[in-house]
C-alpha cells in the first residue's frame, strides 16, 4: 500500500492538535507536521490499518531529532581552559538567578570552583538574592553598587578568577523583554565587552508560544549556545522544549525542577518525547 | 479594532456584499490561529469560533454592513468570555497576591500599593514570603521606591506569625497588601500555607497574578488555587512583551472573575485597570 495524503490528513491533523495542546507552539507544530507528512507521502507500508501507528512513529523520531545534538556540557566544562566564562540571559522571572545558584552547586559537587557575577545591577533585591545564596553555597559572589555597569562586574568577576585559580564564573544578567531595544543592546554589549565561552538562554516551561519568540530574538541578540528550561516541575506538558529547540537549534543541557539547589537535571529528550505521548 | 492578518479574511466577507459561509470558514480559522498562537485554551477557541460561525451565518441586522456585523460578533463574544475590567473599589481591604513562580507578585504588590496611594487612601506593605533569598529585600526597596510603610521580617520562617505582626503593626493602614512566595498547583507544602495564610488574613479580594505569557498549564493553576482559597481576580503582568496573554481568558473563566489590572514594565507607573478593548485587539493580532 502507498501512503496517500488523504491516508494521512486525519492522523497528522490529530497528532498536530495534540502537540498544540501539549504548549507546542502552532506555527513551529504545523511545520514539524507538515515535514512529517512529506517524509511519509509516497511511502509503502504493509496495511493501511497500521497508518495511525505509523504516523506516531514518524512523529516521535522527527521530535527525536530536534533534540538530536553533540554538545555535552560535562566534557566542555572538563576540557576547556579555566576560567570558563559563562553568561546567563533571559526575560523577567524565569528562573535566572536560582538556575544560576543551581549550576553552581552542580559544579561545585563536580569539584569545579566558581564565581558568582552579579550582573543584575537593577533589580530591587537582585544584589541581596545573589549574595545569599553565594552564601549558602560558600562561594565567591563579585557585586559592585545598584544601578553600576553589568559588564564591568562581569568583567571583574574574570580578573576575580583569572588572580584566583577558579574554575568558572556565572554570570547573571537583568531579566529583560526582547521587546525593549535599549535593553536588548545593553546585553549585546554585555556580551561584546565580557566575551563569554557560553551564552546559556534561561526559559520557563510554564511559557507558552512566547517562548519561542524570545528565544529567537535572543539568540539574533546574543547567539545562544544552550538553553536551561526551569519550572518543569510544575503541571506542564513542556511543549516549549521542542518549540524553543526547532527555532534555535541549540541544545537544552538543563532542566530546572524545583527550588532548591538539587532540583537541576540534565535534559532527557527521549524521557521527554515519551511524556508527551503518554 | 482587528490586526492586520485578520483584516484580509474580513475585507473578503465584505467584498462578497453579503455573508457566504466559505468567507466565514476562512475568517473562523484565522481567528482560531490567532487565537491558538495567543496561547488562547484549544477548547475555549472552538466554543468561541463556532459562535462567531453560528452569529455570522444568521441573518444579518437591516443595512448593517456585512464586515462591521461580522467585526462587532467577534468583538462582542470575546468580550463575554475577557468581560469588562475588574478593578477594586477604593476602599479599605485587605488584598493578598498569590500566583506561580516569577509571575510578578512582589512587584505588582508595589505597583498596587501605589495605585491606592495615588486614589488617597492610607496603604502598608507585608512581605509574606519567607522563601525567596532577598525577597524581604526587594518588596523593602520596592517600598520605599513609592513611599508605602512595610512590615516585613528578614530572618522568620514563620509566614503566618510575619503575617498577623505586619497586620498589627499596620493597623492604622486602610489597605494592606500582602505579597506571597510563588507556588504552583504540585507544591502541596505551599498549598497547605496559602490556605493558613488566607485564613489568618480574611482578605477582602485574592488576586491571582499570572505571567502573560503563561501557556496552556494555566488552567490547572487557576483550578487549584480557585479551589485551595477562592481568588477574586486576575492581575496579568508583562504585557509589554510579545505575549497577547490569551492564558488570562482561562483564567478568568476557571475563576468566574474579572481582569483587575495589567502589568506594562517593571516601574511602578507601568500598571493599568484592564480595559477590553486593547486587549482583545492585541489578542487577535
Ligand atoms: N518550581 C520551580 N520554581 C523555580 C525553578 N527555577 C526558578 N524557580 C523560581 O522562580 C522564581 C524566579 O526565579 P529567579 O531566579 O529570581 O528568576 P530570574 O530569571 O533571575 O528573575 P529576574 O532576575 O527578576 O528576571 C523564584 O521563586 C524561583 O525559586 C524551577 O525549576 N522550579
Ligand atoms: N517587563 C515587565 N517585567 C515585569 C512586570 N512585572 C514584573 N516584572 C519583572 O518580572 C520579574 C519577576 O517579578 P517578581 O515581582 O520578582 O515576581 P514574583 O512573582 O514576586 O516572583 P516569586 O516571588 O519568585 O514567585 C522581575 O524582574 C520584575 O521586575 C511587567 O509588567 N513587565
Ligand atoms: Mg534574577
Ligand atoms: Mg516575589
Amino acid at each position: 500500500v502507498i501512503l496517500e495524503e488523504e491516508d494521512l490528513e486525519k492522523p497528522l491533523s490529530e497528532l498536530k492538535l495534540g502537540l498544540v495542546e501539549s504548549d507546542v507552539d502552532y506555527d513551529v507544530a504545523e511545520k514539524i507536521i507538515e515535514e512529517v507528512k512529506e517524509e511519509l507521502v509516497g511511502k509503502e507500508i504493509k496495511w493501511r490499518k497500521d497508518v495511525g501507528e505509523i504516523v506516531e512513529k514518524a512523529l516521535k523520531d522527527a521530535l527525536l531529532k530536534i533534540f538530536d545534538f553533540q554538545f555535552n556540557f560535562d566534557s566542555y566544562i572538563q576540557s576547556k581552559e579555566k576560567p570558563i566564562n559563562i553568561l546567563f540571559v533571559g526575560t523577567n522571572g524565569v528562573g535566572k538567578t536560582t538556575t544560576i545558584a543551581k549550576v553552581s552547586k552542580y559544579l561545585m559537587e563536580n569539584n569545579y570552583s566558581t564565581v558568582l557575577a552579579c550582573g543584575d545591577t537593577f533589580r530591587a533585591g537582585a544584589t541581596k538574592q545573589i549574595s545569599e545564596h553565594g552564601e549558602s553555597l560558600d562561594t565567591k559572589v563579585i557585586k559592585h553598587e545598584k544601578g553600576g555597569d553589568p559588564a564591568a562586574v562581569i568583567y571583574d568577576a574574570v580578573e576575580f578568577a583569572e588572580a584566583n585559580n577558579k574554575d568558572v564564573v556565572l554570570g547573571d544578567t537583568a531579566g529583560r523583554m526582547h521587546t525593549d531595544i535599549n535593553l536588548m543592546d545593553q546585553i549585546k554589549k554585555i556580551k561584546r565587552v565580557t566575551n563569554p565561552d557560553l551564552v546559556i538562554f534561561v526559559d520557563e516551561a510554564v511559557a507558552g508560544s512566547d517562548a519561542v519568540e524570545r528565544a529567537k530574538e535572543f539568540h539574533k541578540a546574543v547567539n545562544i549556545d544552550a538553553v536551561v528550561l526551569t519550572k518543569i516541575d510544575a503541571d506542564v506538558s513542556g511543549g516549549s522544549a521542542i518549540s524553543i529547540t526547532y527555532e534555535v537549534q541549540k541544545p537544552i543541557i538543563f532542566v530546572g525542577t524545583g527550588q532548591t539547589y538539587s532540583d537541576l537535571k540534565k535534559f532527557d529528550s527521549e524521557w521527554f518525547v515519551n511524556q508527551l505521548f503518554k | 479594532k482587528l490586526g492586520n492578518s485578520l483584516k484580509k479574511s474580513i475585507r473578503k466577507i465584505a467584498g462578497s456584499g453579503r455573508i457566504d459561509e466559505e468567507a466565514v470558514d476562512e475568517l473562523t480559522r484565522d481567528i482560531q490561529r490567532s487565537l491558538l498562537k495567543s496561547d488562547v485554551d484549544v477548547k475555549l477557541v472552538k466554543n468561541l469560533t463556532d459562535q462567531i460561525k453560528e452569529r455570522a451565518l444568521e441573518k444579518k441586522p437591516k443595512g448593517a454592513n456585512p464586515r462591521e456585523h461580522v467585526v462587532k460578533i467577534v468583538y462582542e463574544e470575546l468580550v463575554k468570555i475577557v468581560g469588562e475590567g475588574g478593578a477594586p473599589p477604593i476602599e479599605s481591604q485587605d488584598i493578598l497576591l498569590l500566583g506561580l513562580q516569577g509571575s510578578g507578585k512582589t512587584t505588582t504588590a508595589s505597583k498596587l500599593a501605589n495605585y491606592f496611594k495615588n486614589k488617597g487612601m492610607k496603604v502598608g506593605l507585608i512581605c509574606g514570603d519567607t522563601y525567596r533569598p532577598g525577597a524581604y529585600e526587594q518588596l523593602k526597596t520596592l517600598s520605599q521606591k513609592v513611599a508605602i510603610p512595610f512590615y516585613g521580617e528578614e530572618e522568620a520562617d514563620d509566614v503566618v506569625s510575619v503575617i498577623k505582626n505586619g497586620l498589627e503593626t499596620l493597623n492604622d493602614q486602610e489597605i494592606r497588601i500582602i505579597d506571597t512566595a510563588g507556588r504552583h498547583s504540585l507544591e502541596e507544602e505551599l498549598i497547605k500555607e496559602m490556605k493558613e495564610i488566607e485564613k489568618t488574613v480574611s482578605p477582602e479580594n485574592k488576586y491571582l497574578v499570572i505571567d502573560a505569557s503563561i501557556g496552556k498549564g494555566v488552567k490547572e493553576q487557576a483550578k487549584s488555587f480557585e479551589k485551595a482559597v477562592g481568588i477574586d481576580g486576575v492581575i496579568i503582568t508583562k504585557i509589554d512583551g510579545t505575549a497577547k496573554g490569551g492564558g488570562a481568558l482561562t483564567a478568568v473563566s476557571e475563576t468566574n472573575t474579572k481582569i483587575a489590572f495589567l502589568g506594562t514594565g517593571e516601574k511602578p507607573e507601568e500598571f493599568e485597570e484592564f480595559d477590553p478593548e486593547g486587549f482583545i485587539s492585541r489578542l487577535l493580532g
